[in-house]
């Protein structure tokens, strides 16, 4: 099932990791000036691991990172993703110019695709990645709980059949792993933003300790500002604040590994369910929520471009 | 395919810590089973559990016998998993 064009895909609809990768060839393919397509590594399942570059020329410039999908069940993260991809396309000469003529956005739309898969297939709910590790029953690692941030401590757990599993070691997960090397390799990320469902948050760092970090009166003046640009489109109510002090400690996570690599705007959304559905937000939310959404990435991208370090 | 038929989801909205612990202790009791959606965070902060039918008898009982309030969010998990494939099915079409 492959439409015709980006233009008469349904975003309106959640679809299943083979239609999204024909979405991104499609893209690719309508825009071969702004828009290429990197595999940057392979999953436990041996799915290959895409992220979309968008970018206007210059090597090695300045970038932004959005992820989505992390945590497979989060479906409304993943066709967010879409969206967003669609958006930076037709916002390229006007919204995003400033930031386009200047920065890079990488968007890696599946993070995490055996989960992904796995839950169109078999399990709905299922969260972490599919990676076996000797000695267990259980399948799978919280992804967002393996990275070498305080890897280990508390805010994880060590029972491979837990929800928040931490893994057998940091970045024990691929689909981590193929993150972590770009990251590394790139050398010029200035804003990492992991998308996550739902609770509707704006966090930054840090989540495994309660020290705050140096540039918390920055970033808390920003997600202000993103969550006031996110709530003025539909008055979705969002908390912001530090991870550990907002919701819980949570050890090994994305955007504290980020933020330690130097990345300041290191952000991690929880986006919406208004209270009802959860996991099972129907697909009507998914446009609505995507556009409240970017209406706080917009704040995030453009405040990391006027600020660049 | 894994399903979800009898599945509840259960909202608990802790107003103490006496509450905010009795929640906490539930993720301890790995024979019900229970898939926290939402984790216990702070007072007044909602924790949503998805409870496999045979543990949603003894859930309720333990909630109500320790006093802590619950609301049933998502009645039947299992017809929302069905809506949303027949919707992305009659999409596709």
């Amino acid at each position: 099932f492959v439409p015709r064009s980006t233009s008469t895909f349904d975003y309106t609809s959640y679809h299943t990791l083979e239609e999204i990768y024909a979405f991104m060839d499609l893209l690719v393919a309508e825009n071969p000036n702004l828009v290429s397509k990197l595999e940057i590594g392979h999953t436990t399942e041996n799915r290959p691991i895409y992220v979309l570059k968008f970018s206007k020329g210059g090597t090695n410039r300045p970038a932004i990172w959005i992820d989505t999908g992390i945590h497979s069940r989060e479906w409304v993260t993943q066709a967010s993703g879409v969206w967003f991809a669609k958006k930076i396309v037709q916002e390229q000469d006007q919204g995003l110019a400033n930031i386009l003529d200047q920065m890079d956005i990488f968007l890696e739309i599946v993070t995490n695709p055996d989960g992904f898969a796995f839950t169109h297939t078999s399990n709905r709910m299922w969260r972490k990645t599919r990676s076996k590790h000797s000695g267990s029953l259980c399948v799978g690692v919280d992804p967002n709980r393996n990275w070498d941030a305080g890897f280990g401590g508390s805010g994880a757990s060590s029972n491979p059949c837990s929800e928040t599993y931490r893994g057998p070691y940091a970045n024990s997960e691929p689909e981590v792993k193929a993150i972590v090397d770009f990251v590394k390799n790139h050398g010029n990320i200035k804003a990492f933003i992991s998308i996550h469902s739902y609770s509707q948050l704006l966090l930054y760092p840090y989540g495994y300790t309660t020290t705050a970090v140096p540039d918390k009166e920055e970033l808390h003046q920003v997600a202000k500002e993103a969550v006031a640009a996110l709530s003025s489109l539909y008055g979705t109510n969002y908390k912001y604040g530090s991870i550990i002090t907002t919701i819980y400690q949570a050890s090994g996570g994305t955007i504290d590994w980020t933020y330690n690599q130097g990345i300041k705007y290191s952000f991690t959304f929880e986006l919406r369910d208004t209270g009802r559905y959860g996991f099972l937000l129907p697909a009507s939310q998914i446009v609505p929520t995507a556009q409240e959404t970017w209406k706080a990435l917009e704040v995030i991208m453009a405040h990391t471009r006027g600020h660049l370090y | 395919t894994e399903n979800f038929v009898g599945h509840q989801v259960l909202r608990i909205v802790p107003s103490s810590d006496a509450e905010l612990q009795k929640v906490r202790e539930l993720q301890e009791l790995e024979h019900l089973e229970l898939d926290f959606w939402l984790s216990p965070r702070g007072l007044g902060d909602p924790v949503d559990i998805r409870v496999p039918f045979p543990s949603l008898q003894p859930l309720k009982a333990h909630l109500e016998a320790n006093g802590v309030p619950y609301s049933i969010m998502i009645e039947d998990v299992q017809a929302l998993v069905d809506l949303e494939q027949m919707q992305m099915l009659r999409r596709r079409r």
